[in-house]
């Protein structure tokens, strides 16, 4: 399989996600910077993504979640615009 | 699946593709036939028809391009997005868009073609991604080799619910009636098989909407519709082993697989294949076999094997490996069974018998030896 990105660092897989969920979940600039009350949009959209994969939703950045993440894909994006 | 919100797809049926440009990684006529065939999986299951033109605006045009190349989606270097495509309309609308950084193929190494045009096709007729592992509007890409390509259940659902059915028939493969004269025969010496498995001492051997039945060495076989038999099971079985300690056999067709209890399909059936321990980067399995000698099932995909633990119900660790190392000659298995201590293992049009005592291949053997032709 294809040369994939540096993985197992939390910094650089959370940089990754984010941009992954920026692409293809139409996550929202500066989420991590967001203060608002209630949950992490980043969370929350892991979530959808999780969901949507059919993998098991648990919110983080767990190793199968990093994993489909990297997998090659169409660039449309799974979630409605 | 799913199709896009508030688009019904093309109000029309005759729909005509414009190749732009080609990548300089195919032959162009390797070009020419993946995008051919990709249109194919879809005009084979529903009334739509796509004309080739060479002038002019098509409904959906073609083109290889890499970074930013005026859709507002710019492509990303190698790997990670591979292609996209825009939901019907006019202008861009239905056209597909291939990342020219990925390296392109007609086989297995780099990314698909044939694959992954049918996949972006599928956007330019109307379906958003599929939420189904085994679907080819799955959002990841997987190889499937192209000649044992078969679209999936759920896409076919999808792309009907926008265009409904094919009125013409398609080309028959496989009949309705199992007795029909153009029925495939198991004496055909290039027949094969996609799934074989023991069931309570018979020997089952599956094929398309079909199966055959080997009650005895000594009985004529017989071929049923999977349907009469077991109508929640779905055609084209890719995988099926017996566990008799349990008294099941499991069926397996993309992520999915159906337990037969008995003789009755269990009514918790369809479950998930990740559940038995596949990482997702499986989609399909090839082959499956419970081997009473070391105790262990075996799981074949692609050049890889897994080996899973009926007692503790989990896979063994270190795996998968490949299949050359535990079962010398073999590359890919695409069926399997086990009869009188010796496994049997298909690969296209031979079979190999296996010693698991010898760790060698002891006999090739025609696909159709069981058979009384």
């Amino acid at each position: 399989f294809p040369a994939e990105p540096p993985r197992g660092n939390e910094e650089n897989d959370a940089k990754f996600a984010e941009e992954y969920l920026k692409r293809y979940y139409n996550l929202q600039n500066n989420v991590r910077q967001s203060r608002k009350k209630g949950e992490n949009p980043l969370t929350l959209k892991i979530k959808e993504m999780q969901q949507f994969l059919g993998l098991k939703v648990t919110g983080k950045l767990d190793s199968e979640t990093m994993e489909v993440m990297h997998q090659p894909r169409c660039g449309f994006v799974d979630a409605g615009e | 699946f799913n199709i896009f919100p508030g688009n019904k797809g093309w109000n029309k049926k005759e729909l005509t593709y414009r190749i732009l440009n080609y990548t300089p990684d195919m032959l162009q006529s390797e070009v020419d036939y993946a995008i051919q065939r990709a249109f194919k999986v879809w005009s084979d299951v529903t009334p739509l028809t796509f004309t080739r033109i060479y002038s002019g605006v098509s409904d959906i045009e073609i083109s290889f391009a890499a970074q930013v190349h005026n859709d507002y989606y710019p492509f990303d270097g190698p790997h990670g997005t591979l292609a996209h495509a825009f939901a019907p309309s006019s202008g861009i609308g239905g056209d597909a868009h291939f990342d020219e950084d990925e390296t392109w193929t007609s086989g297995s190494n780099g990314y698909n073609l044939f694959i992954v045009a049918a996949h972006e096709f599928g956007h330019s007729l109307g379906l958003f991604h599929s939420s189904d592992p085994s679907a080819l509007m799955y959002p990841t890409y997987h190889f499937t080799e192209p000649s044992e390509f078969r679209l999936p259940e759920d896409d076919v659902n999808g792309i009907q619910s926008l265009y409904g059915a094919r009125t013409a028939p398609e080309e028959p493969t496989v009949p309705e009636k199992p007795n029909d004269p153009s029925t495939p025969s198991t004496c055909l010496p290039n027949i094969t098989f996609d799934a074989v498995t023991t069931l309570r001492g018979e020997i089952i051997f599956f094929k398309e909407k079909t199966f055959w039945r080997q009650i005895s060495q000594n009985s004529e076989v017989e071929q049923h519709l999977i349907s009469t038999f077991w109508p929640t099971l779905p055609n084209h079985i890719q995988a099926a082993y017996e566990f008799q300690d349990r008294d099941q056999v499991l069926a397996f067709k993309g992520a999915k697989y159906w337990v037969i209890s008995g003789y009755e399909v269990t009514e918790d059936s369809p479950k998930s294949i990740y559940d038995l321990g596949f990482p997702r980067t499986v989609r399909k399995v090839d082959a499956a076999v419970y081997d009473d000698n070391s105790r262990k099932t075996y799981f074949f995909v692609n050049d890889n094997y897994w080996s899973y633990d009926e007692q503790k119900q989990s896979m063994d660790s270190g795996f998968p490996k490949k299949i050359v190392d535990r079962f010398p000659g073999l590359t890919k298995i695409r069926a399997a069974f086990q009869k009188d201590g010796f496994l049997y293992f298909f690969d296209g049009h031979h079979q190999y018998e296996f010693s698991s005592a010898k760790r060698r291949v002891t006999r090739l053997l025609k696909n159709n030896s069981w058979i009384k032709c």
